[in-house]
């Protein structure tokens, strides 16, 4: 008979996720350990859902103690391999898109009878917050009881952690209560989950594992400055999230798509969607709705104050709204755009104040100008870079990158927006991130001829419950003393946050506490820097694309992170066979990932070596 | 608190104390033609000394507001408030920043002072002491400095306000006083004939040791130097 928790003779008899978290970067090692009980070889699955903005950063398979460990390289140096692989019809992609927030990485083996397999796959992020708080996503979807079962998670806050929580969705809390704990003191805050197998059980008497749903844990610093900066080996990180600050009154337009392909439940999700975001909006911003179908309606000729006559009357426009004809994204969101350029140049808006453009839509421009580039770049001139487009993509057959481009062309930002029961909470949730602008133009700056390859440090906007990060190195790792100045415009006054640093005493401090991984720093800046550089590589061209795409392949192969440009190549024993796998790592473009495959290795001759990729794309 | 009154016409001082309530909001300054006002609201030791001489008192919360550009400031030792009309900003000691906007300036010194200028030609510093925690009775206090009001009317008063206007005494008949390492003298101010003190006091402007400031201390709450007594200018709340 096989031991409780053995499927098919597979016993995975150890699962751990293990976490730390070191100012916002999170480093995660999940490891599984499998045994084979049966009398023939087995096929061992390993399955692992990452946050999309994780990078993998190492995968490695260990059969009966010979590891084999994961190396980068050039995604096009791996590809030529991969390539034949393809060719021969033996290679399966390994990680694919899974729901809105994760990519799944999944590879299966097969093992001996009798042996014992580990799996350990590394993945860093950095934990980007979001009103108000960091949010550390894990999806927990063991296929079987597991003996040993552990989510361990430590994190280390030098401001100190203001709130931590953990919250499973798949167990009864009081259940979860004996397998959960969750504490925090000072700069240190500790999760852990230890289900025991009973605990594990869908029923007293089952053999399935209730342990399938998301486990999410959440936590903010505290905040007795607006400002920290850490530095640590010559790096540094800045974060800025100044509170108490008045609200910049803002002027939205929402473009809305109300085109044939949004009838039905979309219409009604639109619908409710802007009915609870009119219950936020604030008496100081101003507000209009432009709708486009083959033409376009606006509610109001110019933008009006939100003043509860006028929110009346918009919530009684917006129950109305009904859907008809042809997607015209060029009149509607062109009209949205001269409704804010008017008012400003009227007047009618307060002087200090800002701008947005909000547009939903679900799918491709088909009449009018039709032409994706021209489209881009009529928006691109009539912005003219004052204010920021948001593009919100509805349902999943729509081109989702020439909304991305288009809303990083002006310095805004695409969502898609998943057509489940809950879009209008997605709807509502991302206005509420962009509904308490705190500071306009935001610039960070430091002391000239000081520091060397410095992220991202201007923005257009700080937005209440968020966070500005910006990082960079010291041109001088003996410099004693670090300052940087923030400045932004405020709702009624300019501001110049300051932030002075004594370095020796910063690195000493950091070091006696004891930091949890010592180049923390230096990995969340290249993490940093990559995002940023694989950004603007979206929207560049000829020699610049160039230029950022050598710039972040360099880093990604230098910190080993799997990236659009990155393979992580992966040697293992010879089984006779010619095989490989590849991990792509899934763009919001919706092109369908090529089907993932069980991944084969016999272990048996391991005389040779050949190798298997774990790629992002 | 301790008034210290800088008269550079005879390079000396004069210098009083107000010794009131916890509690109790003074008017320091009020400008009517610029629409500037000053007061500040007194605390003491935690531990208050049944004695009232005894006890010792502080600023711990000013406010200054300037009506004009609807434009208000409150600060105790925990934290400023701004408010513009109705939109509040709050700060924190622990911050380093400096708000501009029409006529206005304020800089925040972490966890050292404040600057608040009205265009050029009113500026305003607070200093915030930081108490030695032990004994536990003793709590953060506030120091207020004029370090620029060339631009206020001639109708500025209040306990600080009604000395921005050039003023003149004479000191005579230094003797020694009751106490025998103090020197006693006549002061007449203001048509008043009063017995002074010489003393000092400590200036923070600079820095949190503070510079002595050698000084006539005029007994008694100040009375017979400023106008009226100084129970005139206690007024119901800060702003």
């Amino acid at each position: 008979s096989l031991p409780e928790g053995a499927v098919n003779g597979i016993e995975v008899y150890s699962t751990k996720i293990t976490c730390k978290v070191t100012s916002r970067f999170a480093h995660n090692v999940v490891t599984t350990r499998a045994v084979n009980r049966a009398e023939n070889a087995q096929e061992v699955f390993f399955d692992v859902d990452l946050p999309k903005t994780a990078f993998i950063t190492n995968f490695t398979l260990t059969i009966d103690g010979v590891t084999y460990p994961g190396n980068i390289k050039e995604k096009e140096v791996a590809k030529k391999q991969y390539e034949k692989a393809v060719s021969q019809g033996k290679t399966a992609g390994l990680v694919k898109a899974s729901g809105r927030k994760l990519e799944k990485f999944t590879v299966s083996v097969n093992v001996a009878a009798g042996s014992k397999v580990t799996f350990e796959l590394t993945y860093e992020e950095l934990l980007k917050r979001r009103q108000g708080k960091y949010e550390m996503y894990l999806k927990v979807q063991p296929k079987q009881l597991v003996r040993d079962f552990e989510i361990e998670v430590d994190i280390f806050e030098p401001q100190g952690l203001s709130m931590l929580d953990a919250q499973a969705s798949f167990i009864t809390n009081d259940l979860l209560g004996s397998a959960l704990t969750k504490s925090f003191s000072g700069k240190k805050g500790h999760v852990s989950f230890k289900p025991s197998l009973d605990q594990q059980r869908s029923c007293p008497t089952c053999t399935d594992s209730l342990l399938n749903g998301d486990f999410t844990i959440t936590y903010d610093v505290n905040r007795e400055s607006p400002a920290n900066v850490q530095i640590v080996n010559g790096y540094f990180v800045h974060f800025f999230a100044p509170q108490g600050l008045p609200v910049v009154p803002k002027n939205v337009v929402f473009v809305i798509d109300i085109s044939g392909s949004m009838s039905g439940r979309k219409i009604q999700q639109t619908r409710e969607a802007l009915l609870k975001i009119l219950d936020d909006v604030k008496e100081d911003d101003y507000l209009n709705f432009i709708l486009f179908s083959g033409g376009v309606t606006t509610w109001k000729d110019h933008l009006v104050q939100a003043t509860p006559e006028n929110l009346q009357e918009a919530r009684a426009f917006v129950r109305k709204i009904g859907v008809d004809g042809m997607t015209n994204i060029n009149d509607g969101l062109l009209t949205g755009i001269t409704v804010l350029n008017e008012a400003r140049k009227e007047h009618r808006v307060p002087e200090r104040s800002t701008s947005i453009v909000i547009m939903l839509t679900d799918g491709d421009a088909n009449t009018g100008e039709s032409r994706p580039e021209k489209i881009q770049e009529n928006v691109r001139n009539a912005i003219g870079g004052k204010f920021p487009l948001y593009n919100l993509g509805f349902g999943n057959n729509l081109n989702y990158n020439f909304l991305e481009t288009m809303a990083l062309q002006n310095h805004g930002l695409a969502r898609r927006i998943y057509e489940d029961s809950d879009a209008s909470l997605q709807l509502q949730g991302f206005y509420e991130e962009v509904a308490n602008p705190l500071l306009m133009d935001v610039e960070v700056q430091y002391p000239e001829n000081a520091i060397l390859d410095l992220t991202q440090n201007t923005y257009q906007h700080f937005y209440d419950g968020s966070e500005i990060v910006v990082a960079g190195r010291l041109l001088d790792e003996e410099m004693n003393s670090f300052k940087a100045d923030v400045k932004g415009q405020g709702a009624i006054n300019d501001l110049t946050f300051t932030e002075e640093v004594d370095v020796k005493e910063m690195e000493k401090a950091l070091q006696e506490q004891g930091y949890i991984f010592g180049d923390f720093i230096e990995r969340l800046w290249a993490y940093l820097t990559i995002e940023q550089l694989l950004e603007k590589r979206k929207n560049a061209h000829g020699e610049e694309k160039e230029n950022l795409t050598a710039q972040a392949l360099d880093l990604s192969l230098k910190y080993h992170f799997v990236t659009p440009l990155t393979s992580m190549v992966v040697t293992k024993p010879e089984d006779n066979e010619d095989q490989a796998a590849i991990a792509d790592k899934p763009g919001e473009d919706g092109t369908p990932l090529t089907p993932s495959r069980s991944w084969m290795v016999g272990y048996q001759h391991p005389q040779t070596s050949h190798y298997n990729y774990v790629d992002g794309d | 608190p301790h008034f210290i009154i800088r008269v550079p016409e005879k390079e000396d001082a004069i210098c009083f104390n107000i010794d009131e309530a916890p509690g109790t909001v003074l008017r320091l300054v009020q400008d009517p033609v610029t629409g500037l006002t000053v007061n500040g609201q007194i605390i003491g030791d935690k531990t208050a000394s049944p004695d009232s001489k005894a006890r010792r008192t502080y600023f711990g919360r000013l406010g200054i507001a300037h009506t004009h550009l609807d434009f208000r400031v409150e600060v105790t030792p925990e934290k400023i408030t701004l408010w513009n009309g109705a939109a509040q900003s709050i700060f924190s000691w622990l911050d380093t920043v400096t708000i501009t906007q029409d006529g206005l300036s304020v800089t925040i010194n972490r966890k050292k002072n404040m600057l608040v200028s009205f265009g050029e030609g009113v500026t305003f510093l607070i200093v915030l002491h930081q108490v030695w925690k032990q004994p536990p009775g003793h709590q953060d206090f506030l120091g207020f400095y004029v370090v620029d009001s060339h631009r206020m009317s001639a109708q500025t008063h209040g306990l600080l306000g009604q000395f921005f206007h050039p003023f003149d005494f004479e000191v005579s008949d230094i003797r020694p006083g009751s106490d025998p390492s103090k020197l006693d003298a006549t002061m007449v101010v203001k048509s008043h004939r009063l017995v002074v003190t010489r003393g000092s006091q400590k200036d923070y402007r600079k820095d949190a040791n503070g510079t002595k400031v050698v000084c006539w201390f005029v007994h008694n709450n100040g009375e017979g130097l400023i106008d009226g007594v100084h129970t005139d200018y206690i007024i119901p709340a800060l702003f």
